[in-house]
């Protein structure tokens, strides 16, 4: 089967400043699938840790949204993940 | 992905066990390759012994790839293998480590894995085996120790990242890490063990907040080490027990090895700090290598002189 893409998925990174803005990541993660690449799940979000999290570029404007209706700062740290993981290979063969 | 083995790139897994056979081949005094068990879809799990052939000495168990989208973690223990080859008679450090101690490497623990994030989702982190009553695939390895393994009530879901397994050891590839380790304790002096990404040199304990008796002793071989490490590239690393440095975490292979009796036990978080992620491109392999190196080498010449 074909390799799974990952278009226009995106990377983004939340400082939740309180047990509040943590809450509000761990609700999010209740109804949308994120993938966590820092900390590694859910139930380890807290507050003042840098969270890094993976989702579906459908997903990412309910994401967005919500971050800044609780006006949660927050960057992507990738626009496009599938670009990304073919750029990863940027050493010629030798 | 064409072309051969290569240091500065990341290698498949076919083309990391033709490595494991081309390491044993040029280097026979020096390399030699264990099988240690298999993995649940029959790929083998392997062992480079590197060190002077003799009689046996204080040993470093070094392991990576443990979580599959972790890439530049089997890097990293392919270039210790190939420095260690390379270096040994015209580096002093590392020709007296190699004529003293024994390093065990095994370059990918996670091997379905690793081939799951070539082949079909280079965002894979878990193994490849099957859940009973579920149809979420595979378990984290670094849940899957037997080591305050079900006491996160947060890893019991075969869906989840963390999931833990169905039990400490379930995994055959945890058991052929923890069979070689416990049959080699009395010479395993420390384990090192290599994930990505976050900058992190990180000792016990994960599953308590408690510290260990000689936590003034893992925490100053830390900064040793990460001073050692920024040494060449700047590149900053912090350093801590991982519950207090991260976050709370139960069934980790550190943890289970220091409980196991070795008391000089690290995880390494490479490169980098989240703009690429697990991501790093290849062009950053070396220099993320070259810098950990340094560590790795303070921190075998600190077991060397200070264990018994």
């Amino acid at each position: 089967t074909a390799p799974v893409r990952f278009d226009r998925e995106k990377i983004f990174r939340v400082t939740p400043v309180d047990e509040k803005e943590a809450r509000v990541l761990k609700d999010l993660a209740q109804i949308i699938e994120l993938d966590f690449w820092y900390p590694d799940a859910t139930h380890d979000v807290a507050a003042n840790m840098t969270v890094d999290f993976r989702v579906s570029e459908k997903e990412s404007q309910t994401i967005q949204s919500t971050l800044e209706q609780h006006k949660m700062n927050y960057e992507i740290l990738i626009h496009d993940l599938q670009e990304e993981i073919e750029k990863q290979f940027d050493v010629k063969d030798e | 992905v064409s072309g051969r083995h290569s240091y500065g790139k990341y290698n498949d897994w076919d083309k990391i066990v033709s490595w494991t056979e081309k390491m044993v081949a040029k280097h026979p005094e020096m390399v030699s390759r264990i099988k240690i068990g298999s993995t649940v879809e029959d790929n083998p799990l392997y062992v480079l012994k590197v060190g002077r052939k003799g009689k046996e000495r204080k040993a470093i168990f070094i392991d990576c790839g443990i979580h599959a989208r972790e890439w530049v973690s089997p890097a990293f223990c392919q270039w210790f293998v190939y420095q260690a080859t390379k270096s040994y008679g015209k580096n002093r450090i590392m020709t007296k480590l190699l004529d003293r101690m024994t390093f065990y490497v095994l370059p990918v623990v996670n091997v379905d894995g690793y081939i799951w994030s070539w082949t079909q989702n280079r965002m894979w982190r878990k193994n490849r085996s099957k859940n009973q009553n579920s149809t979420c695939i595979g378990t984290d390895l670094n849940r899957n120790f037997d080591v305050s393994w079900d006491s996160s009530p947060n890893t019991n879901d075969p869906c989840q990242e963390v999931y833990r397994g169905p039990a400490p050891e379930s995994e055959k590839e945890t058991k052929a890490v923890t069979n070689f380790i416990r049959s080699h304790l009395n010479s395993i002096k420390a384990y090192i063990t290599f994930h990505s990404y976050s900058q992190m040199l990180l000792f016990p304990y994960g599953y308590t907040s408690k510290l260990p008796p000689n936590h003034s002793d893992l925490l100053k071989v830390a900064r040793i080490a990460t001073d050692f490490l920024s040494s060449r590239y700047e590149t900053h690393y912090i350093y801590g027990p991982i519950a207090s440095t991260i976050y709370p975490t139960s069934g980790s292979s550190l943890d289970w090895a220091y409980d196991l009796g070795i008391k000089h036990t690290f995880a390494f978080e490479l490169r980098d700090k989240g703009k690429f992620g697990f991501l790093l491109p290849e062009s950053r392999i070396k220099p993320t290598c070259k810098e950990t190196m340094l560590s790795v080498k303070f921190i075998a010449k600190y077991i060397l002189k200070n264990t018994s």
